[in-house]
């Protein structure tokens, strides 16, 4: 793409268009960020391609980063353990790897974490989370399938409070966020863990898929008015597609993101980096 | 609606006596606006709003009574028959076993419909078997087991100490299934990113093995499983999915949610394969056959 200094000219807009639109930001994003370029190209008389490439980076890594520093994104220590993190999203995005992942990241800590199987609809759902706490070792808690996914993590936390356990992650089952009585579900289990912890969840992370498209704002919107959200991990970025939809959420919803996910191994979690993200829009 | 959209459009272009050329062009920003806000993916969108420029400034639009209806109908139809017209069904084999292969990203659905698809065969008076070829994700094979006890469908599985792969499994199912008298062999198998080279081989190899050690029709279905809210991704791992296999089919899983399904558009329009069915729930019933027209409605929102 546009590297090295080249005209700025009527071609550069349409091919950052193209980058910007084909990384999924949203339409109406993109086009108020050209607007802020071609502003900036007037105002500051920019005669390179080179800098406007340079401004374009700064002003989504500001979107990205959200006034915040590098600490807005390390995942929040509850002021008493155990520290509790829930883990929601729609069906398929990588949840519950996701949590295998959090769980070796802790236990390579040498934190006592205890995992609690709060998806008790899918099939082998608990069975796939078991496998992922006896491939890192951790504890986890889990009743019978089609149990009452509050009573879950319910038990987690009391598990972890009786055994001075540090962290509690709590997987839940997919749930599209049009499906109105799931989504009661999920505020369910978020009262439940607020009343049991005596403070909500420390996180509550939503889970996106990189390759989905517009359909994440939505997904953020619903889910937000649900449960208090507090980050995103954005999974599946080993692949070709960028998830660029979450510049507008955090633009729009002020949700940051927190972690990335780049594989479907244990060690295939990062801590999100705005510069870095931004960089990989480009290449 | 696009209808609402272009009538803003058209309202503030009216007063000006006939409606011109620059006028359409303005309408027409809204119809690439709103396919983009649906996921189309970009350069498809580009191919499809080409295609409908010289019908939207001809001359049935310019003197018409209503250019905004006019302009919609051009839009729907155009999509309509991007989408394949018409439903299509699956192939099946002449003289049994069908075998069906699917094939996607990770978490499209394809275990789901694994089960889902049995279901339905099931239904219609078939004999199916679902084929665990997924060795890779934990609990995958207990998954489709679970599904398959759902569904009182027999599930081929090898032990994970056999370390056999998943193309030997495939072989092995198929030699079970015609011993058994299964007349369609469903195979499942993990999901892959297609930029994997080693996996994208592997499917590769199983489906060569099925033609070449097997016989030349199998498998008769290759299936692709996309998620209904994929975005700008859709046309490239479509173009590697269809370019290393050959797809015969596409199913859009997650239908029950509000994802515009621009992605539908994008895998046919780069692929020219069409979409058989539609995920519309978790459950095992919930999978309905794909109709290109309500399709259109929904991306055009
Ligand atoms: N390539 C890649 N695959 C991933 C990543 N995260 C998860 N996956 C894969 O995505 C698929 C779905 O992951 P899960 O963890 O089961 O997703 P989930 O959200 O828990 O799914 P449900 O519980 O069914 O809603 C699996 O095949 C994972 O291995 C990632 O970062 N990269
Ligand atoms: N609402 C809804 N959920 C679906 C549909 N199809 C699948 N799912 C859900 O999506 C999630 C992923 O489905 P799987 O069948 O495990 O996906 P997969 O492609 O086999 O995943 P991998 O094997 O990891 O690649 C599960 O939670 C399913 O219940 C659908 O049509 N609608
Ligand atoms: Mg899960
Ligand atoms: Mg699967």
């Amino acid at each position: 793409l546009v590297t090295g200094r080249g005209r700025i000219d009527e071609a550069l807009f349409e091919e950052l268009e193209e980058t910007l639109i084909q990384s999924d930001i949203n339409i109406h994003t993109t086009g108020r960020l050209l607007k802020v370029l071609r502003e900036a190209v007037q105002d500051e008389r920019m005669i390179g391609s080179d800098q406007v490439m340079a401004r374009l980076k700064a002003e989504l890594t500001d979107i990205l980063a959200m006034g915040g520093s590098a600490d807005r994104y390390a995942l929040k220590v509850g002021e008493k353990s155990p520290t509790v993190y829930l883990i929601v999203g729609v069906n398929g995005v990588g949840k519950t790897t996701t949590i295998a992942k959090l769980a070796y990241n802790l236990t390579q800590q040498k934190k006592h974490v205890i995992l609690a199987a709060g998806d008790t609809f899918r099939a082998a759902a608990i069975d796939q989370l078991e496998i992922w706490s006896h491939r890192v070792g951790t504890e986890l808690i889990k009743h019978k399938e089609g149990s009452d996914p509050a009573s879950v993590v319910y038990d987690a936390i009391k598990a972890a409070k009786a055994r001075h356990a540090d962290y509690v992650i709590a997987d839940t089952a997919g749930r599209l966020h049009t499906r109105l009585n799931l989504m009661e579900e999920l505020k369910k289990i978020n009262r439940i863990t607020e009343r049991e912890l005596g403070r909500p969840a420390d996180e509550t992370l939503l889970v996106l898929d990189a390759t989905t498209g517009q359909n994440a704002i939505s997904q953020a919107k619903e889910f937000m008015k649900a449960v208090p959200l507090t980050g995103i991990s954005l999974s599946k970025l080993d692949g070709t597609a960028r998830g660029g939809i979450v510049i507008t959420i955090a633009d729009e919803l002020k949700l940051p993101i927190k972690l990335i996910g780049v594989g479907e191994k244990q060690g295939d979690l990062l801590l999100f980096d705005p510069v870095r993200y931004v960089e990989s829009l480009f290449e | 609606s696009l209808s609402d959209r272009l009538q803003g459009v058209f309202k503030k272009l009216r007063g000006k006596g006939r409606v011109t050329e620059a006028d359409v062009t303005e309408a027409l920003r809204e119809v690439r606006l709103a396919l983009l806000e649906a996921d189309v993916s970009l350069k498809v969108v580009k191919d499809f709003m080409a295609k409908i420029k010289d019908k939207a400034i001809g001359t049935d639009v310019l003197e018409g009574l209503s250019p905004v209806q006019q302009i919609v109908k051009i839009v729907n139809d155009e999509l309509v028959e991007l989408l394949g017209g018409e439903n299509v069904g699956l192939n099946l084999a002449a003289s049994p076993p069908t075998v069906i292969m699917l094939c996607g990203l990770q978490g499209s659905g394809k275990t789901t419909l694994c089960g889902k698809l049995a279901a339905y065969f099931k239904k219609q008076g078939r004999n199916p078997m679902m084929v665990a070829c997924d060795i890779y994700r934990p609990a995958a094979v207990k998954q489709l087991q679970v599904l398959g006890t759902q569904v009182k469908v027999p599930v081929f599985t090898l032990p994970a100490e056999s370390e056999k792969s998943p193309p030997t499994i495939a072989l092995e199912a198929i030699q079970a299934a015609k011993a058994n008298g299964n007349d369609i062999v469903i195979l499942d198998t993990a999901g892959r990113l297609a930029i994997d080279e080693e996996l994208m081989d592997e499917l590769g190899q199983m489906k060569a093995w099925l033609s070449r050690r097997l016989d030349p029709s199998f498998p008769h279905e290759i299936l692709l499983v996309v998620d209904a809210m994929v975005g700008q991704d859709a046309v490239n791992f479509a173009e590697q999915f269809n370019n290393r296999l050959g797809l015969t089919g596409v199913v859009m899983t997650k239908m029950d949610g509000d994802s515009r399904g621009g992605a539908a558009l994008s895998v046919r329009a780069v692929t020219g394969v069409p979409i058989k069915f539609m995920g519309v729930s978790e459950k095992m019933d919930g999978l309905e056959p794909f109709y290109p027209d309500r399709l259109a409605s929904r991306i055009l929102g």
